[in-house]
């Protein structure tokens, strides 16, 4: 459970 | 990625490198406040180690090393190369006033409850929030170099520009993040009153005092 919803902005 | 997202991300940049170069040349972090910056370098840290577990595009892993690099470097030069410079005495904003209700609104309200969404959003209230002992500092010696001013500026320019960004992604893509954008409202709202000093004052080529 380590991932992260994918984030493109900075 | 739109027009607004990347002259954000470029006045973010520059923003960055206008503090850096300041301080470098003039040998002197006078006027800066080490715990805004101690607050960045945290922000950035808590939001980017995706780093690690994401690759989304070079561009965005450059920005990010960048960003990071740019702030930690900020932070040892307040620290301990131009110690000596630091004005710790007007540096006086109680920073767990703001770590600690960000920290406890990122467990209550996130996307996920899981450790690097919890600290993504950590990262994005702290941000909204981060630049508070700067703009205290300022306000408690009244007054702010040109350059600490230019570099407020284009800080305050960054967050206004995403939330064009938003508007537009919203508007084109169906594409909105509720935390980012209100976090992002809160941030461009605490520059307003420094937004109408700086062009009131800072561009008519006065330095920017405030009133007694």
């Amino acid at each position: 459970a380590f991932e992260m919803m994918e984030k493109d902005e900075l | 990625m739109n027009l607004f997202r990347f002259l954000g991300d470029l006045s973010h940049l520059l923003a960055i490198i206008l503090l850096l170069l300041k301080i470098w040349k003039s040998r002197s972090c006078a006027g800066i406040s080490g715990k805004s910056q101690v607050l960045f370098a945290v922000v950035f840290t808590a939001r980017y180690l995706d780093l690690f577990t994401n690759y989304i595009s070079l561009y965005n892993t450059c920005m990010k090393v960048v960003y990071i690099a740019c702030s930690f470097t900020t932070v040892w030069l307040i620290y301990s190369k131009f110690k000596a410079t630091y004005d710790g005495n007007h540096d006086t904003f109680r920073v767990e006033f703001l770590v600690v209700p960000t920290a406890i609104l990122a467990f209550l309200v996130n996307h996920d409850f899981t450790p690097l969404e919890i600290l993504w959003t950590f990262s994005i209230y702290l941000e909204s929030v981060a630049i508070l002992p700067q703009l205290f500092m300022v306000s408690k010696t009244g007054e702010a170099e040109t350059i600490t001013s230019h570099y407020l500026f284009a800080l305050g320019v960054y967050r206004t520009l995403y939330l064009f960004n938003w508007i537009w992604r919203y508007h084109f893509e169906g594409f909105f993040d509720l935390i980012a954008i209100v976090a992002g409202l809160v941030q461009t709202v605490l520059y307003c009153d420094f937004f109408y000093l700086y062009i009131t004052k800072v561009l008519k080529g006065k330095k920017l005092s405030l009133p007694a």
